[in-house]
């Protein structure tokens, strides 16, 4: 069995950028059922990451997205509460 | 800065190691450590002391998975180490993931390039949205014999503290040739960045810079905060663009555009803008080719190709120095002059014909210069 999921993959993308977005950025749980009128949490998540990193803002997980998701980094929270 | 935390309300603090990484030799560890502090008391006023027992402002300890603090480590790789902002209790205290491979030097994660981004955040900064930060949230190994702290971290650092008073201000101006002024004629001199200008041939070295007029001239040298007053110490790449007469300086995630001898108004601009990822943190060195009609930037082991007509980089980089340039693997300082290209790594410096794809001749570091 592979040791992580393989990348490129849009279903494992979603996963990893979820939880990491839940890891630094504050994301509740539940996103992808607690869509409501608007932008989808995620993608706003998404673009508060991207703002936040110097990417281009496009609330989508293109390949740049991915790589600076993937590299190793520190673990303080980007946003949210500070406890 | 974090907000609502204006740091600590002392100058004088004190640190503790509680535990080691069996990863490194603990004499390794406790040197990572100290000269991650002195990151930052280079800059400030703060004073940094270990001590052995009872609680410190500062406790640094390694610890895998759930240790006690609400925010588990999560095994190798992904959140490498964390940080309490200023206060009292867990506040300030360092937790290093004891999960990942700790190094003193570049085969797993360099534990001094880490703990000085954590003690950054044990003092009150943020994370930085500026990708050559050492604030900036994703680990990227830089030499630490040639670690400065970026001008982004001194800014937030130095706002919260201040900045260092110096033992003695200086009664004349500074000039190029104090004690302290690295010479070319040293037979070990390495440099920041080398390029042309309009048929000179420039040499960076930290604040300064030689300028070799022509090959029978004495080498001048000067302070580049005084030809440039906007272009910072410290280049690390530069090349020069003839067809448009402009030199194109580079400094952590940002580049300066030279035109004529006038720093342009728009300058810094982002070196993300030219086409390179963000996992891109600076450029080593920089070269135009005039055989292949390409610009070279290399970064670590790697070379990217840009097409100046274009304005683009080329697809399919980056690819391995040593592909295209046989014989050598890292450059840290290039520049092109009668058809050859001249790179720049240690204190060797080679000479590397484009046409013929090999390196020709092996030259001195300062073989160019006229001391």
């Amino acid at each position: 069995f592979p040791a992580e999921p393989p990348r490129g993959n849009e279903e494992n993308d979603a996963k990893f950028a979820e939880e990491y977005l839940k890891r630094y950025y504050n994301l509740q749980n539940n996103v992808r059922q607690s869509r409501k009128k608007g932008e989808n949490p995620l993608t706003l998540k998404i673009k508060e990451m991207q703002q936040f990193l110097g990417l281009k803002v496009t609330g989508k997980l293109d390949s740049e997205t991915m790589e600076v998701m993937h590299q190793p980094r520190c673990g303080f929270v980007d946003a949210g509460e500070f406890n | 800065i974090f907000p609502g935390n204006k740091g600590w309300n002392k100058k004088e603090l004190t640190y503790r190691i509680l535990n080691y990484t069996p990863d490194m030799l603990q004499s390794e560890v406790d040197y990572a450590i100290q000269r991650a502090f002195k990151v930052w008391s280079d800059v400030t006023p703060l004073t940094f002391t270990r001590i052995y027992s009872g609680v410190s402002d500062i406790e640094i300890s390694f610890a895998a998975q759930v240790h006690n603090d609400y925010y588990p480590f999560d095994g190798p790789h992904g959140t490498l180490a964390h940080a309490f902002a200023p206060s009292s209790g867990i506040g300030g205290d360092a937790h290093f993931d004891e999960d990942e491979t700790w190094t003193s030097g570049s085969n797993g994660y360099n534990l001094f390039i880490v703990a000085a981004h954590e003690f950054g955040h044990s003092l009150g900064l943020f994370h930085s949205s500026d990708p050559s930060a050492l604030m900036y949230p994703t680990y990227h190994f830089t030499e630490p014999s040639e670690f400065r702290l970026p001008e982004d971290d001194v800014n937030g650092i130095q706002s919260l503290y201040g900045a260092r008073t110096a033992p003695e201000e200086p009664t004349v101006p500074e000039k190029p040739n104090d004690p302290s002024t690295p010479s070319t004629c040293l037979p070990n001199i390495t440099f920041d960045a080398v390029t042309t200008l309009r048929g000179e041939i420039i040499f960076f070295k930290e604040k300064t810079f030689w300028r070799q007029i022509s090959q029978n001239s004495e080498v001048e040298q000067h302070l580049i905060s005084t030809f440039w007053p906007t272009l910072p110490n410290h280049i690390q790449a530069a090349y020069e663009f003839q067809d448009r007469d402009q030199v194109l300086a580079f400094k952590g995630a940002k580049y300066w555009v030279i035109s004529g001898y006038e720093v342009t108004e728009d300058s810094p601009k982002s070196i993300y803008d030219l086409g390179f990822p963000r996992t891109v943190r600076k450029v080593d060195a920089a070269v135009y080719d005039d055989n292949s009609r390409k610009t070279y930037f290399f970064v670590n082991d790697n070379y990217w190709s840009y097409d100046e007509q274009k304005q683009s980089m080329d697809s399919g980089f980056p690819k391995k120095i040593v592909d295209r340039f046989p014989g050598l693997t890292k450059i840290r300082a290039a520049f092109q002059k009668d058809g050859f290209l001249y790179f720049f790594d240690g204190h060797h410096q080679y000479e590397f014909s484009s046409a013929k794809r090999r390196v020709t001749r092996l030259l001195k570091n300062n073989s160019w210069i006229k001391c």
